[in-house]
């Protein structure tokens, strides 16, 4: 009954056999070795920011591994948001260049 | 107003589009509130042009962004959009040539309405008159993979909204999909939760993405900015449009 004794089951797997499965699943191959390092880079912090997200969720949500992994968070802004249309509000705008009028 | 709306359970919804690398959620929006609006009003299923809606639209280059009030003042200005079949997309816009002359035009629209920004009205007008567009934050998006989304302004702010999507119903999610058991609640402060008010989303980042291409967001807290611009086409030009039935 000793835990020592116990069977420590299936390892888990390691982040570059994550990010390999990854590129399987979505077909991903990259131009050099540094493109590569960095695509795991950024891959390992969005696995992070997944990982948040997942735990200060408050309905059903699951994030993870998804397309868009290996992409820094600016990358896919400029990819998939609506630049032509993506701001703040346009009274936060005429606020903050009204207060810089004063200051002036 | 009906506890639950699918209108893809009605299937006038068409497939999801993938946008690829063309920043075109807008014209697909359109799009896709054209189809499903002509199918239900009069019961003909059509797969419209995106990429006439990208030649053809004012504004240069449709595929570096633009807004769901060009896709549709465009379809007005050309008297109605071709089918995807005879003017198919090629994910990059093709400026200063467009094509919309030399097709056959299968649906129009009279004119197009922004919405009260309340989600109670939102849900109403999607029951009894079809789907509809809105614009979100899609920053969380990127890590996404299925379930409601109910992320605080923090972590989804409202008041920066960068990409169009169709709404197509709203539901209340069951039992079965909450997380916490009953055990789990009772040994930790979580108040008990009840079913969880949700919008059904239809994105364009191809069926392989989220819950087969859609997604879905908390009805009842403007998650992401939903509320920012709720704005539909208008298919019929009757001054009062019969309700429909959506199916629950």
């Amino acid at each position: 009954d000793s835990l020592e004794a116990q069977d420590p089951g299936p390892r888990p797997l390691e982040l570059k056999e994550v990010f390999k499965l990854f590129q399987i699943q979505f077909n991903r191959s990259y131009s050099n070795q540094a493109e590569y390092a960095r695509r795991l880079d950024i891959f390992v912090h969005n696995l992070a920011t997944a990982q948040r997200l997942q735990e200060e969720e408050l309905g059903t949500a699951e994030f993870g591994v998804t397309p868009f992994s290996d992409l820094t968070e600016e990358e896919f802004g400029q990819l998939y948001g609506n630049r032509r249309v993506a701001r703040k509000d346009l009274r936060v705008a005429r606020k903050v260049s009204f207060d810089k009028q004063e200051e002036l | 107003m009906s506890q639950s709306c699918d209108w893809r359970k009605a299937h006038i919804i068409s497939p999801v589009k993938n946008q690829g690398n063309c920043r075109c959620c807008w014209a697909i929006a359109a799009a896709g509130n054209i189809e499903a609006m002509w199918n239900i009003r009069y019961k003909v299923s059509v797969t419209l042009s995106v990429q006439e809606l990208l030649d053809c639209a004012r504004c240069e280059d449709g595929c570096a962004g633009g807004y769901i009030w060009d896709a549709f003042i465009t379809v007005l200005n050309y008297s109605g959009l071709a089918s995807e079949k005879d003017y198919p997309f090629r994910g990059h816009a093709n400026i200063h040539k467009c094509l919309a002359s030399n097709y056959r035009k299968v649906a129009w629209i009279y004119d197009y309405i922004m919405l009260p920004r309340d989600e109670q009205g939102i849900a109403r007008y999607v029951a009894t008159q079809g789907p509809i567009t809105v614009i979100i934050n899609s920053k969380i998006l990127q890590h996404y993979k299925k379930g409601i989304i109910k992320g605080t302004s923090s972590k989804c702010d409202p008041w920066f909204v960068d990409h169009y999507v169709l709404l197509v119903g709203y539901g209340r999610s069951k039992a079965e999909e909450e997380k916490w058991t009953e055990t789990d609640l009772s040994h930790s402060n979580r108040p008990p939760r009840h079913s969880i008010p949700y919008w059904i989303l239809k994105n364009s980042w191809g069926a392989n993405w989220g819950e087969e291409g859609y997604f879905r967001l908390h009805r009842g807290s403007n998650t992401c900015g939903i509320t920012k611009y709720p704005i539909t086409a208008r298919v019929d030009n009757s001054a009062k449009q019969q309700p429909v039935s959506c199916p629950p």
